[in-house]
């Protein structure tokens, strides 16, 4: 929407209303979460600015469009609006984007079948011209999150939108999360130059190799596109692209045992605090090779830098390349350091690291690699679920996620996702029902940097006073006593609890689109976090306290002062009802007084005696 | 009724809600199906 005064700071007050679902309040919490990784705008709680956003459950999804300056302006994330790509749309309706097939250029691009509108709905497409909308120059976005789906406001099934072209019909009404120009658009708008927490990405194409530096070792970290004894493409580009598809490679096979390659990377400046290093990892070396993660760390007392130890990876899989997300803490300037170190077996390979990310947020629990997915789908019938390993959350919960890749018998066609809890290690000493726990399932879309990446994510939240259909047990209760027996091939077995979830995760076209599938596998990330504190109301800011308390504090100044306006209108009606009673009593002594004297002047008179004026009272 | 590891609930009941979905079921009828609109920019319908 044109217009500086549609415009917010960069950093929008925010306030959650109780109304909220306890999913929702998560969900929008990580739904800012991608506002601070891909642009400048951040969020924070409402201190009692002047306008702030107040999220609200209503009866649906929707927002105003821009800053309206009312103040408390609203925005509804009702019952079935917590999916991360909706809460994402409702947001940049309140940033102030329109839809993106309402663009003054869009008949250039879709064709609007009004035959199909339901009667009275037309008016939902209209276009906006360029005086009232802009498209800061960016080219028409079939994939925008702000882009209708194809049959919005139809009377049946037929689009009511088609694309000029016909491979974008299944790309547009995408609800994952922003798009690149999305992004664009947004940072255009609001002057960004940076992200509020992107710290640094880099998927070794270009020989600078981001600024990483060899560190102090005995042994080199190389640029390659392919190593002996694997791997024989990079990650990136899987080697589809000629004459790129690097990637960073410590050879343990030609170093001697003990030896170490340190690759360190820029000097970077993070926010203090939770940091996640994301990478891909390839190992081909031996099972006592030994990559550990450092930060180095500079400040005046060490000016040279100070190493810290975040993790050791050795063993594990071998051939393949896996997803690592690490938990940083760094407080200061700082280096990540890939240390590279040789063991005492015989070693075939080495080391290989490609598509490193760094930002300022808390990495997700858990990934789950699909290995060959491309085939698991053509041979996996409807109704057939493949179910994760089971992962144990922070808290100490058991869970897995099963996922039926064709869909359930019910629903062909799209991808289902549930979520479970299993029996664990620490049972005996959690709380059941399980309170609170919000469960992010994460389908990675493998795009280098993670500003790029729209993967699809979904959320659930444990209930505690969620009950069966015939209110008897509690979901979410210890799955030894409201699961299923499961054997494991091995032998031993655990429970699975009952599942929540969604039969539409993500259609196959979807699934196929973007980089969600690479080199035949898929990845999923989880996370099962203790959102309990949400359940508490988000504090009032001092001033709205403030403000509420002297409301109070006038409603009573106001009621006391009432209260002795009122004593004193009861005191004049009591003296006025008195005084009233008063002078009728007085009227009657005066009159009998009066009759009394005429009575006796009129004796007198008869008797001739003259009694001079008395007095009454 | 009996909760096992094959109960499962569906959140979004079978349907690929999308947010005009959403508002329609909620029998809400908003401009262009979920923008809230304020009288500052208010267009003839």
């Amino acid at each position: 929407i044109i217009g500086d005064k549609y415009r917010w700071p960069t950093t929008i007050p925010y306030y959650l209303e109780d109304s909220l679902e306890m999913n929702a309040k998560g969900g929008i919490l990580k739904a800012f979460d991608q506002y601070r990784l891909k642009t400048c705008i951040d969020f924070t709680p409402w201190k009692g600015e002047k306008n702030y956003i107040s999220v609200y459950k209503g009866s649906g999804c929707f927002s105003s469009v821009g800053n309206q300056h009312v103040g408390k302006q609203r925005l509804s994330i009702g019952k079935n609006c917590d999916r991360l790509g909706t809460i994402e749309h409702e947001f940049l309706h309140a940033l102030g984007f329109w839809h993106e097939q309402s663009r003054a250029d869009r008949d250039d691009y879709v064709n609007i079948m009004w035959d199909r509108i339901q009667p009275g709905k037309e008016n939902n497409f209209k276009k906006y011209d360029d005086k009232v909308s802009s498209a800061l120059g960016v080219a028409y976005d079939y994939g925008s999150v702000m882009h209708y789906s194809k049959t919005s406001f139809s009377i049946g099934s037929e689009p009511t939108i088609v694309t000029k072209i016909p491979h974008f019909m299944d790309v547009i009404g995408q609800r994952m999360g922003f798009s690149a120009s999305d992004l664009t658009k947004l940072n255009r708008l609001y002057n960004c130059t940076k992200s509020s927490s992107f710290v640094d990405s880099c998927d070794f194409e270009e020989e600078n190799i981001c600024g990483m530096i060899q560190g102090p070792g005995n042994a080199e970290w190389e640029q390659l596109s392919s190593a002996r004894g694997g791997p024989q493409t990079d990650f990136s580009n899987m080697g589809q692209c000629k004459g790129k598809g690097y990637f960073m490679h410590f050879h343990t096979a030609s170093a001697k045992p003990g030896d170490r390659a340190f690759l360190e990377s820029r000097l970077l400046y993070p926010k203090p605090g939770a940091q996640c290093l994301q990478f891909f990892l390839y190992k081909t070396g031996a099972d006592d090779d030994v990559l550990n993660i450092w930060v180095r760390e500079y400040d005046e007392a060490n000016p040279s830098g100070k190493l810290k130890l975040f993790k050791s990876i050795s063993g594990g899989v071998m051939g393949s390349w896996e997803l690592h997300n690490i938990n940083l803490n760094m407080t200061q300037k700082g280096r990540v350091v890939f240390e590279g170190v040789r063991g005492h077996s015989p070693s075939k390979g080495g080391f290989s690291l490609d598509d490193i990310n760094l930002s300022s947020t808390k990495c997700p629990q858990h990934v789950w690699h699909i290995r060959n997915i491309t085939r698991l789908l053509a041979t996996t019938p409807a109704g057939g679920k493949l179910y994760s390993p089971r992962f144990l959350s922070p808290a100490g919960y058991s869970f897995q996620v099963g996922v039926y890749l064709n869909g359930t018998r019910d629903s062909p066609g799209q991808m289902a996702a549930y979520f479970h809890l299993t029996s664990g290690p620490n049972d005996h000493k959690l709380k059941w029902p399980c309170p609170w726990q919000q469960a992010t399932m994460a389908l990675i879309d493998q795009q280098s940097d993670i500003r790029q990446q729209m993967n699809m994510h979904r959320m659930v939240t444990t209930d505690p006073d969620k009950k069966s259909s015939d209110g008897t047990e509690y979901y979410w209760d210890n799955p030894r006593k409201v699961g299923s027996k499961v054997t494991v091939s091995d032998g031993s077995y655990y429970y699975r609890g009952p599942g929540m979830g969604t039969s539409a995760f993500i259609t196959h076209s979807r699934l196929k689109s973007r980089n969600f599938i690479k080199g035949e596998d898929a990845f999923f990330v989880f996370s099962l976090e203790d959102i309990s504190d949400l359940q508490i109301s988000q504090p009032l800011p001092r001033s709205a306290v403030h403000a509420d308390a002297s409301l109070m504090m006038k409603a009573v100044d106001q009621g006391a002062r009432q209260g002795a306006a009122d004593n004193s209108m009861l005191v004049t009606a009591v003296a006025g009802s008195v005084a009233a009673v008063m002078l009728v009593v007085s009227m009657v002594i005066v009159g009998n007084a009066w009759r009394m004297r005429m009575r006796r002047r009129k004796q007198e008179s008869d008797k001739m005696v003259i009694i001079q004026d008395m007095f009454g009272f | 009724a009996k909760l096992t590891g094959e109960t499962e609930t569906d959140v979004d009941e079978g349907h690929d809600w999308d947010i005009f979905n959403i508002n329609e079921v909620a029998g809400l009828d908003l401009l262009e199906g979920d923008i809230d609109q304020e009288e500052t920019f208010s267009r003839n319908s």
